[in-house]
């Protein structure tokens, strides 16, 4: 009877800001190599959620097709969210190359306006279907609008909010409408489009040539943050750092006689 | 020595635009694969014997009390010098970069939390070296003889023979399953894990190990050293040069043993965890690595996963203990299931 609540929240999240823009995460794939033209309905269903509470983290596990999901998570004390994508393996028995693309929706009115990261150093500000030095006739509305991502995009409400994906990979990525960022996070393709190496992108697990063996699967991880603009860049910029530096684990058995808190020494 | 120079050359192979696009020929991604697959594994036998490298002098290094460093909770002390360090017992010279640079990762980095200091102090009076790393550099050559981590005989209340042996019986009564404690005296017992320590006379090798699959849930030590019931420990390696307060840690675990697990801090304070369910689509990934022969078995895969906050120093690391949970080791805490509801 009750709409099971779609948002896990933090304190920080909840409090600091206070303003949590229901950001939704969607996939929508989109076909061809370098230029797409995503034909087709974004699929809006979404096949299976569950939802996982606890003092340490919230998680929310998204299914939306039988090769498409991510797990959104919600640490303690967290300034972020994390969303895992995992993508693949991508079918083609129904002879269409398809490219997944991770679509963030917000509240936030940037209208035309997005900002992507050059090599993770100054974020460079994009304005769609517009290039600063010619006046551009736009023949690709979406691949015309993609941008290399290394460390990271942002939109910006202005005075009001930024909401910044960070990504732990060089992606592709755009804002093809007001309050929206997409990223595309994996792709399969059958045809080759002229602009390569005469080769579709169709990478399969061992390595084989069109044996229609299983197609790679991708797993990545993409950090959102919501800031008022004037705290976002600190944010913003230290958050890309963590992301690219992650604590490294090493494991060990516990040296016999010793007791917690004598390991570190 | 190890050094990273095939990682470094498939890298810059990566450069190329084909490469950042994945729109290369399928057998050239391939060609990147391996290279990739054989810098990272060296790379990571350079890590560990950083690590090695990365010295704690046990509290007696310090010629008495007040000289050890205060701690911000869950700052970690990394602290070495030239076993020879001719240092005065209290000076604390302020460490020129030379001074840093001089001896990578022998190189105390205590944060003191006395006011004014800005950046790491490095503190000369420690008076010896516990820890002989691998001689990740020239300069330090003279000093290290060999890529162990060595603890020398700590002052620390030794467990007594009976102690032992009852942790022991009690283990392998709660996990008969339990192989190399519990072997019969008269069956071969096997061959150490490569995370297992080795004990040569007083002292011991500490051997660590990392895992490749971690964002699959897969991670032989944890889940090996789970499934039997037995602690073991976590080394956090931070390598910012900042303070990480709140670092989220998973740790692939074996919970078919029913056992509750707890976590401590390098202080051996309780610290809260949790464990996870691992995602349908980290099962589903499993299962395709097996069939598709990129994963021996599920042996090593985990359905579970035990998180926490970490707390790490700058440049450095911070030891989590994970334990199976008992009431007797106050102040343990034990790690709390998720709830769960599906829609």
């Amino acid at each position: 009877p009750q709409p099971t609540q779609k948002s896990v929240e933090s304190d920080h999240l909840a409090t600091d800001q206070n303003q949590l823009s229901n950001a939704g995460g969607e996939f929508g794939p989109a076909s061809g190599a370098y230029i797409f033209r995503p034909d087709g309905v974004v699929p809006r269903d979404l096949h299976h959620m569950r939802v996982l509470r606890g003092p340490v983290v919230s998680e929310i596990h998204h299914v939306f097709s039988d090769y498409t999901s991510a797990v959104i998570r919600v640490w303690d004390k967290a300034l972020h969210v994390e969303v895992e994508w995992t993508v693949g393996p991508i079918p083609i028995n129904d002879k269409k190359g398809k490219e997944v693309v991770l679509r963030y929706a917000s509240s936030l009115h940037s209208g035309a306006t997005f900002y992507t990261d050059s090599n993770g150093r100054e974020y460079l500000k994009r304005v769609r279907d517009f290039r600063p030095t010619w006046n551009l006739s736009v023949t690709e509305p979406v691949s015309g609008n993609y941008y290399p991502l290394t460390a990271g995009a942002y939109i910006q409400e202005s005075g009001k909010a930024e909401l910044a994906v960070l990504t732990d990979r060089a992606q592709g990525g755009a804002s093809l409408a007001s309050g929206e960022l997409e990223i595309m996070v994996h792709r399969r393709t059958l045809f080759d489009d002229w602009r390569g190496v005469a080769e579709p992108l169709n990478e399969t697990m061992q390595g084989c040539m069109n044996c229609h063996s299983v197609g790679l699967i991708a797993r990545g991880k993409h950090w959102l943050t919501l800031q008022d603009p004037s705290s976002a860049a600190l944010i913003r910029r230290t958050f890309q750092q963590r992301m690219n530096d992650p604590p490294i684990l090493s494991f060990g058995a516990l040296p016999k006689q010793a007791r917690p808190g004598q390991l570190q020494d | 020595h190890p050094n990273t120079d095939s990682l470094e050359e498939a890298v810059s192979l990566l450069q190329h635009h084909d490469a950042i696009t994945g729109t290369e020929k399928q057998h050239v991604t391939d060609d990147y694969h391996v290279r990739l697959a054989r810098g990272w594994k060296e790379s990571q036998k350079v890590f560990t014997d950083a690590l090695a490298q990365m010295v704690t002098a046990d509290s007696s290094a310090y010629s008495d009390a007040e000289e050890v460093p205060q701690h911000v909770p869950g700052n970690r002390r990394l602290l070495a010098t030239a076993p020879h360090s001719t240092g005065s017992a209290h000076a604390s010279a302020q460490p020129g970069p030379e001074a840093i640079l001089e001896r990578p990762g022998l190189t105390d980095v205590t944060q003191r939390s006395t006011a004014g200091s800005a950046g790491p102090v490095l503190n000369s009076n420690a008076e010896k070296v516990v820890v002989q790393g691998a001689a990740a550099s020239a300069h330090t050559a003279q000093e290290v003889h060999n890529t162990s981590m060595s603890f020398e005989d700590s002052q620390e209340p030794q467990l007594s023979a009976s102690d032992q042996q009852a942790i022991t019986e009690q283990m392998c009564s709660a996990h008969s399953e339990v192989s190399t404690v519990c072997a019969d005296k008269d069956q071969p017992v096997a061959a150490p894990q490569p995370w297992e320590q080795e004990e040569e006379g007083s002292n011991q090798r500490l051997r660590l190990q990392q895992c490749q699959l971690l964002n699959a849930s897969v991670c032989e030590p944890s889940v090996q050293m789970s499934k039997q019931g037995q602690g073991f420990m976590v080394v956090v390696y931070n390598a910012l040069a900042w303070e990480r307060p709140t670092e989220p840690v998973r740790v692939p675990l074996d919970t078919t043993a029913g056992a509750q697990w707890a976590v401590t801090d390098p202080d051996g304070q309780a610290v809260e965890s949790q464990l996870v369910p691992v995602a349908q689509s980290s099962q589903d990934l499993q299962s395709i690595m097996v069939k598709e022969g990129l994963l021996p078995s599920l042996d090593d895969a985990a359905q579970d996963e035990l998180v926490f906050l970490a707390h790490l120093p700058p440049v450095g690391y911070a030891v989590y203990t994970i334990q199976p949970y008992s009431s007797e080791h106050a102040p343990a805490k034990a790690a709390v299931r998720a709830t769960m509801e599906d829609v």
